[in-house]
């Protein structure tokens, strides 16, 4: 028996519109440790690690470990009938095919019961070492979606390179080059508006923006974005869920043949 | 050009 109580019910509706444009369907794995997700996109190219803990929910009931396949697309149009006020609870039956969304309005006026049919998935999880990283940026996450946005209408590709500088985000197009460097900026009024750059070794690596727009949709979840860079590694992009986890996209580099 | 590849280039499957 699962059963999973969170009152924020309106984190359930983002982590979803954050991570659907990647992944359509995945396994939800929950254990006493909380619910999570690993997934890779259609192309393996892009993967996502989602975790929420179980410490975070108002009520959490697992009784043992269960992996629920579900469709993000389908889910999200369940999600959408909820209220952002809502009270959301996730049921399921140890070996069921459903699993139950139940939104309650904050007055308990209005209860609503959604099942949904699970699927079984075949996913390979795959094992992210701990790594050391080169670079690691904090940025405002309105300001990293911005740029990601205005690039691709000249490029597709985006260089990420961290020096003494600040951080510099480079496209190349058919129309010309653009190039934009955000420095480190500490002196602001609110922490969620600092720039952040801890670098131990300069880096460089190129990425293709298609993923990081889709990346940008968890930006509701989180003021503050993480970008940890490595060379030769996939690039990491964090959201930090207040109080209860994260939502982690990981991107391959493109390699120079 | 560049070449994009996989993440399992980079990630294992445990």
């Amino acid at each position: 028996m699962l059963e999973l109580r969170l009152v924020q019910g309106s984190l359930f509706k983002k982590v979803l519109d954050g991570i659907k444009d990647l992944v359509n369907d995945a396994n939800f794995d929950c254990s006493s440790t909380g619910f999570s997700l690993q997934a890779m996109d259609s192309s393996h190219v892009a993967l996502v690690a989602l975790l929420l803990r179980s410490e975070g929910f108002e009520h959490y009931r697992c009784d043992r470990n269960i992996s629920m396949g579900m469709n993000l697309s389908n889910m999200a149009k369940m999600f959408k009938c909820a209220g952002n006020d809502d009270i959301i609870t996730i049921k399921a039956d140890d070996g069921g095919d459903t699993v139950t969304f139940m939104f309650e309005s904050p007055t308990q006026d209005k209860i609503s019961d959604f099942e949904m049919k699970l699927m079984s998935i075949d996913s390979e999880h795959l094992g992210i070492p701990e790594a050391e990283y080169h670079a690691i940026v904090k940025m405002p996450s309105s300001e990293f979606a911005r740029i990601c946005r205005d690039l691709s209408t000249i490029g597709d590709t985006v260089v990420i390179s961290v020096s003494k500088e600040g951080v510099k985000f480079t496209t190349k197009g058919d129309i010309g080059i653009a190039n934009i460097v955000c420095r480190q900026n500490t002196s602001v009024d609110k922490p969620e508006e600092a720039t952040v750059i801890e670098m131990n070794e300069p880096v460089s690596l190129t990425f293709a923006l298609r993923y990081m727009n889709s990346f940008t949709k968890a930006t509701p979840l989180s003021n503050i974005v993480t970008i940890s860079l490595s060379n030769e590694l996939p690039v990491v992009v964090e959201y930090k869920i207040a109080e209860m986890g994260y939502v982690r996209f990981y991107l391959a580099p493109k390699i120079e043949e | 050009g560049a070449k994009q590849p996989t993440i399992t280039r980079f990630f294992s499957k445990v």
